[in-house]
């Protein structure tokens, strides 16, 4: 097992740098409700800063990624069993809620407060 | 153009039932359930909406986050307009206007945390001015009803409006119901200089705005919260979206 992780703890400064930059994070993203259709009915807020997780999952899957088991166990059946098991995926693994203000159908205005509604954390899985 | 699923997503998904009829576009679908731009307008003016947008900055920030120090008590609050079917009658020197609120159904997955009826207490029509109070309309026993705490002149708006805690009432008589709720209230006003009471134009003058109820919910178990994620009309857009994408993939 030792050896299949070898190749990526020696491998040169900037190949290490590179795979470093386009790692699994967190983008900052923002879009205007009037950009997605809905400015009509949502009173506030005007933009929707969702985020966004983008990059490569690592072959071995560090701490600070809070990756669960299974991605570990998926990483090395891709690496050493199955390459027809794919990696795992750079998905969100925190979120924060976001308040809504919103005009209903039928007049009644609403205020809610949304879960999952902005990605503030990256995770392997 | 509307397509049928392909076989493929029939064969993998084996909970859905075959479809004859074509899907509805996803316009369609968004025309029926969104409002339409022109509702804009008449809804977004006036006292409620600027009561709902104060209440928006006490609660989050201009990006939407949720204040910590936040104190609105719940996760969700609904302001419900009058329906149009307005009563009027004269008790003595008293106008009485019988307001109702749609409720409507499905609540059993929200709490109610507290509900209040902000309504303005004093009014100035035709030259008039007019003193006003608000009572849940119960019928024959209208001294047995709870309003739980009285009136309080709220803080957010002009001092003409005052804010009313009728939980008690709307939890004793309304909430556990099943079918369409209707919540009755009498908004009455009196002249106050009583002998203008006749001369009153008093049957065209009530505009919608004189009064609205406020209802402060949480959500009660997960599979609301899931529901409730989105608007149901963005939850229409995703889902069109998502069987678009599908569509063209399989093309």
């Amino acid at each position: 097992q030792i050896h299949s992780v070898e190749p990526e703890v020696t491998a040169p400064s900037w190949e290490h740098d590179e795979s470093e930059k386009n790692q699994c994070s967190l983008h900052p993203y923002t879009v205007s409700f009037r950009q997605l259709g809905w400015d009509h009915w949502i009173i506030a807020p005007h933009h929707y800063t969702p985020n966004y997780c983008k990059g490569t999952c690592p072959r071995v899957l560090h701490y600070s990624l809070n990756s669960p088991n299974h991605a570990i166990i998926q990483n090395l059946v891709n690496e050493l069993v199955n390459q027809s098991i794919p990696q795992p995926s750079c998905v969100p693994y925190k979120y924060v809620p976001m308040s809504i203000l919103l005009m209903e159908a039928n007049g009644s205005i609403l205020y809610k407060e949304h879960e999952g509604m902005v990605a503030q954390s990256c995770t392997c899985r | 153009e509307v397509e049928q699923p392909s076989i493929t997503f029939l064969a993998d998904s084996p909970t859905l039932p075959p479809t004859t009829t074509p899907v509805m576009p996803l316009v369609e679908k968004l025309l029926e359930e969104a409002p339409r731009k022109e509702q804009r307008k008449p809804y977004l003016q006036g006292p409620p909406l600027q009561f709902m947008l104060e209440l928006y900055q006490r609660s989050a920030d201009s990006d939407g986050h949720p204040r910590e120090n936040r104190t609105i008590g719940a996760t969700m609050v609904r302001l419900v307009m009058p329906s149009t079917d307005v009563s009027r009658h004269l008790r003595g020197s008293w106008h009485i206007w019988t307001l109702n609120f749609l409720l409507g159904r499905n609540w059993v997955a929200y709490q109610l945390v507290r509900a209040t009826v902000v309504y303005r207490h004093q009014l100035y029509l035709a030259h008039i001015s007019l003193s006003c109070h608000v009572e849940p309309w119960v019928p024959k026993s209208p001294k047995n009803y709870s309003s739980g705490r009285g009136p309080s002149k709220l803080s957010l708006m002009s001092q003409t409006w005052t804010e009313m805690d009728i939980t008690q009432h709307i939890q004793q008589r309304l909430w556990n119901r099943k079918e369409q709720r209707v919540l009755r209230l009498c908004f009455m006003c009196q002249p106050q200089n009583i002998s203008e009471v006749l001369e009153f134009p008093w049957h065209d003058t009530l505009s919608m705005d004189v009064a609205f109820l406020l209802l402060y919910l949480n959500d009660t178990h997960k599979t609301a919260q899931k529901a409730e994620l989105l608007p149901s009309g963005l939850e229409e857009l995703l889902e069109g979206e998502s069987s678009l994408a599908s569509r063209r993939k399989s093309r």
